[in-house]
């Protein structure tokens, strides 16, 4: 099974059209793996995107280095996949 | 594996496996008023089961409702199992969907992506897409709300088979797409459709390819808002409403597109909760507050229907 310890969910707030241009150039960017929950649409919607842990240094750079800002959404996913299974299997039961 | 419906927990997620026995014992607890039909086989050869509410034999005016069409959007099957118990429960009790379903068929897709959802249990809890091998790629899978013949391979989708919005090799090349889409041609009486996603807390309806909006926006856009205005009474959740393309992002080849194409007119896609806190991990303590604020949104888009025939 796929684990995802250390990826996190990045809540991102583009303040333009350029932004969401450089924000959709890392769907693009096949070595940087990241998955968009909420693909860049309209500055007035959130964009969500999962990075791989091992990615999280080369995407935040990228972020700050075009001046995009960004808040974490989901620290960790594994912490959260781990409760989900753990509710799961006690509901089972 | 829950023995029958009155065990089941609502509150959690199941597995394929268990809701498909669920449905089973659904149908067998209230074979007067639902009915299981297989309309199709996915690329993995796993059954596509559609449940039909019906309290007459001829052939009527229908109502269809898909959830799970993203396989990773778990809050959306659990909701259809939640609608599912909930029409069956109502039925003669309700007086308003009682009135529906005594001149309606609803017919309901819990699991409309079964080869990608049982990936989401195995595998992959994060996949979207559906199983299907793609040729010259090593890349699977085809998003099954970009493979519709609505603006298929527009802007909005990708032509690169590892891109999650990855639209297909043609319009309906998908079974979970082509299913539906025969059953619904075949059939030749649906009024109304709703697809169900998640998670932006938004009800759309067409176009997502198209600038123009539709002859019928105003209708659709102020049954949109009362649709809103009921979910919200329920737990005060907002949620935002409008064409796709303006509400969300250009999106091409999808449901609610076609479904307006094949003369559908309410025709609509729900975003359901969350917005931005757990995604797609929504803690399963909020299946049932989801799923109950859904439902006044999707009885004033049924009622609606009933009541202006067209």
């Amino acid at each position: 099974q796929k684990m995802f310890s250390g990826d996190q969910v990045l809540r991102i707030r583009a303040k333009d059209q350029k932004q969401l241009q450089l924000l959709r150039n890392l769907e693009d960017s096949e070595d940087l793996k990241v998955d968009f929950w909420h693909a860049p649409a309209r500055p007035s919607l959130p964009v969500d995107m999962r990075v791989p842990f091992s990615n999280l240094n080369a995407v935040k750079n990228y972020l700050n280095s075009s001046g995009i800002s960004y808040t974490i959404m989901i620290k960790d996913i594994q912490v959260l996949l781990d409760e989900e299974k753990k509710g799961m299997s006690s509901s089972r039961r | 594996l829950e023995r029958s419906t009155s065990s089941f927990r609502y509150n959690a997620y199941h597995t394929l496996e268990e809701i498909y026995t669920w449905m089973d014992n659904l149908v067998a607890e209230h074979s007067d008023l639902v009915s299981k039909i297989m309309i199709g086989q996915t690329f993995e050869k796993r059954p596509i089961f559609v449940l039909k509410f019906s309290t007459g034999n001829k052939s009527r005016p229908a109502i269809w409702i898909d959830s799970g069409i993203h396989a990773r959007e778990w809050i959306t099957q659990a909701t259809g199992v939640w609608t599912a118990m909930k029409i069956v429960t109502d039925c003669g009790e309700e007086p308003v969907l009682t009135n529906i379903l005594n001149h309606m068929d609803i017919f309901l897709e819990v699991v409309t992506n079964p080869d990608g959802f049982a990936y989401t249990h195995s595998t992959n809890r994060l996949w979207r897409k559906n199983r299907a091998v793609n040729s010259n790629s090593t890349c699977k899978g085809v998003d099954p709300n970009r493979n519709w013949d609505a603006g298929f391979g527009g802007v909005g989708s990708s032509n690169n088979p590892c891109s999650e919005t990855y639209h297909g090799p043609f319009p309906h090349s998908e079974p979970e797409v082509a299913s539906i889409a025969n059953f619904i041609q075949k059939h030749k009486h649906f009024k109304a459709l709703m697809s169900i996603h998640s998670y932006s807390q938004m009800l759309l309806y067409p176009y997502g390819y198209r600038k123009e909006p539709t002859l019928d926006n105003e209708e659709l856009h102020n049954l949109a808002c009362k649709a809103v205005e009921a979910l919200s009474q329920v737990h005060g959740t907002d949620y935002i409403y409008g064409r796709a393309i303006s509400t969300i992002y250009v999106a091409n080849g999808i449901t609610i597109d076609w479904a307006y194409e094949h003369d559908i007119k309410y025709s609509f896609s729900f975003e359901l909760r969350d917005t931005g806190i757990y995604g797609f991990l929504l803690p399963a303590s909020q299946i049932i507050p989801t799923a109950e604020e859904t439902w006044p949104a999707i009885l004033t888009i049924m009622k609606h229907a009933y009541k202006n025939p067209y």
